[in-house]
């Protein structure tokens, strides 16, 4: 189980391998604008039908753990940082970010800024954004939707009743709710 | 041997038929209008309840059923490859999935065309109306949008924003995605046993006289109350009639009246060869009103002179007569006289003549209704409405005949969006 200790489970701990990378790097953001379709359209309808991968045992070597033990402890993982990524500008990369900037409505910067990381992380469904064979759309359209715009109705439900009882009586609706 | 070593690949979800998957517009859409779904027994979330679960799925097919001409039945008991839609829960790799979860935070959910749903079981999923969390219902109505074949949409006030928006209090799907989904999927038609506006009288708390109207559509055993400023009917209709209108029958209304004079103010409800009137003060019909008449009566008694069953009846305050309309002919009743009017029947189409030749429906209306929100008079038959011409309209062009029909119009294009829902969800 999850761990917790409350009676209303509001501190359960989420084990870290259970929570997603945080996007603070560009690596991290290169692979995010590549998974939802940004750096190239993804064939979302086919990636059903691909073969499941294969489970890989992916554990680290089991440490000395023995004399690490106690009650309540987080075991901690030794290994070393992964070396900072080279940062040399990929203009597909740039590209893609431009797009996801454009389509999320942030500065158009092509740079990885606090914003756009903050976007990246946000909580999200996980269907591509750009998919092959899109008609994406924008503000509720695509470009092949004959749009038919709401407007306000000029008249309302409320409005005199011109009935021959007579009495200063003017209609109105009510609106109940759900 | 190819055909051998073709069923030895391993495929996750048989591919739709092609006949099953292109909508109106050609696009990706389901081409039937009844969907069965089920939330699968090994993808149940370890956050709430079961019932908690298939309530929420519910209620999230229901909300979409409201605004398109789709229904969604949940369904535990067919063989799975007759199942639309799966939904299941799960973390990491998950249901077979080709897709692998990131654990709490960031992906909640994804959903493939015409296909199933997957939760990330990771995520604190909480019911509506909770503080905390991430709104099941919210997540649920995006994901079934994917489904039925809405690609995300960056609209603010869009449900289809891939994005998580916490919550509102009043989150319901707006009218620009409603379009979109009725872009694949068209609008909601059909006919309706009656439409009437009906009026409450209110006394403010320094005396003052109020008189409010809503507007009700009726079809069946259900009915619908429309909002005529809003352009749709209320979040969560349609209600079976029985909840909202007690002591009348409980589907099939034939007819509405409301005669309103100065003597007289009396609502009455007409089903085959029998009518009830309605007591608003107490919100039944009578079984005996303060004439004395029981109820129900026979239109014969209560009406000399009318035949019933009837099409569908009409009030008409300007000359204080009560039309009946049956096959095609129109009946009067003089309510002041109490008496059925000299000269008639006569047929529907000379006393309410086409303004363009042959666009009239001729007889077995389905309802007259006239509307306080147009101050109008409105036929109606299957799909299509027909304004009777008014004095506005004759002061604009006198050449219009009195009381004319004007050509017909659908009755999706004035009044949006109603629409049935799956008799499983009705009391939902």
């Amino acid at each position: 189980e999850k761990l917790f200790h409350s009676r209303d489970h509001s501190d359960v701990e989420i084990p870290a391998a259970h929570q997603p990378e945080l996007i603070i790097d560009q690596d991290a953001a290169q692979q995010f604008l590549k998974k939802y379709g940004f750096t190239k359209p993804v064939n979302w309808e086919e990636m059903q039908y691909e073969s499941a991968p294969v489970p890989v045992d992916d554990d680290p070597a089991p440490l000395d753990i023995m004399s690490l033990i106690r009650e309540g402890d987080v075991l901690t993982r030794t290994g070393e940082d992964s070396a900072p990524e080279d940062s040399t500008l990929n203009p597909e990369y740039i590209n893609a970010l431009k797009e996801f900037q454009k389509m999320y409505n942030l500065p158009v910067t092509g740079e990885l800024d606090d914003t756009t990381k903050a976007a990246m992380n946000k909580p999200r469904c996980g269907v591509p954004d750009k998919e092959a064979n899109d008609t994406s759309m924008v503000n509720g359209t695509s470009s092949d939707l004959n749009e038919t715009h709401h407007n306000s109705t000029a008249g309302s439900d409320a409005q005199s009743l011109n009935h021959t009882q007579g009495g200063n009586a003017t209609a109105d609706s009510t609106e109940p709710v759900r | 041997r190819k055909r051998f070593l073709e069923t030895l690949l391993v495929r996750k979800r048989k591919k739709r038929a092609v006949d099953d998957m292109f909508g109106l517009t050609g696009q990706m859409a389901f081409s039937k209008k009844m969907l069965k779904w089920r939330l699968i027994g090994e993808g149940y979330s370890s956050q709430l309840s079961i019932d908690e679960q298939r309530y929420i799925f519910r209620l999230a097919f229901r909300m979409w059923s409201e605004i398109c001409p789709l229904e969604f039945e949940e369904d535990n008991s067919s063989p799975l490859a007759m199942i639309d839609m799966r939904l299941g829960f799960g973390t990491g790799r998950h249901l077979g999935c080709t897709q692998t979860f990131d654990g709490a935070g960031r992906e909640f959910a994804h959903a493939w065309y015409l296909g199933d749903i997957h939760f990330d079981d990771d995520e604190h999923f909480t019911a509506p109306n909770s503080d905390n969390g991430i709104s099941l219902l919210k997540v649920a109505v995006h994901e079934i949008g994917h489904v039925l074949g809405l690609p995300h949409i960056y609209r603010t006030g869009s449900i289809m924003q891939p994005s998580y928006i916490p919550q509102d209090s009043d989150f319901e799907i707006d009218w620009l995605d409603r379009k979109a989904i009725q872009h694949l999927y068209g609008g909601c038609v059909g006919p309706f046993s009656t439409v009437f506006d009906w009026i409450r009288k209110e006394r403010t708390p320094y005396g003052e006289l109020v008189v409010r109207f809503n507007t009700y559509f009726l079809r069946d055993s259900w009915y619908w109350l429309y909002e005529n400023r809003n352009n749709r009917t209320r979040y969560g209709d349609p209600i079976a009639l029985q909840v909202g209108w007690h002591g009348i029958p409980s589907d099939g209304i034939d007819g509405f009246a409301h005669v309103w004079t100065w003597r007289i103010d009396a609502v009455y409800f007409f089903k085959g060869t029998q009518y009830w009137r309605y007591d608003s003060e107490n919100d039944q019909a009578y079984t005996e009103d303060p004439e004395g008449h029981k109820y129900p009566r026979l239109i014969s008694e209560g009406f000399p002179g009318i035949p019933s069953p009837i099409d569908t009846v009409f009030y008409d305050r300007r000359d204080y007569k009560m039309y009946f309309f049956k096959d095609s002919l129109v009946h009067a009743f003089d309510v002041n006289k109490n008496q059925k009017d000299s000269g008639f029947p006569k047929r529907i189409t000379d006393m309410f003549p086409a303004v363009v030749p042959n666009d009239h429906p001729a007889g077995n209306l389905d309802a007259v209704y006239f509307s306080y929100t147009h101050n109008s008079v409105f036929f109606f038959k299957g799909m299509y409405f027909w304004k009777v011409v008014d004095n506005p309209d004759r002061l604009k062009n006198p050449s219009l005949p009195y009381n004319g029909l004007m050509p017909r119009q659908n009755v999706a294009n004035q009044w949006y969006d109603i629409c049935n829902v799956h008799s499983s969800v009705l009391k939902i």
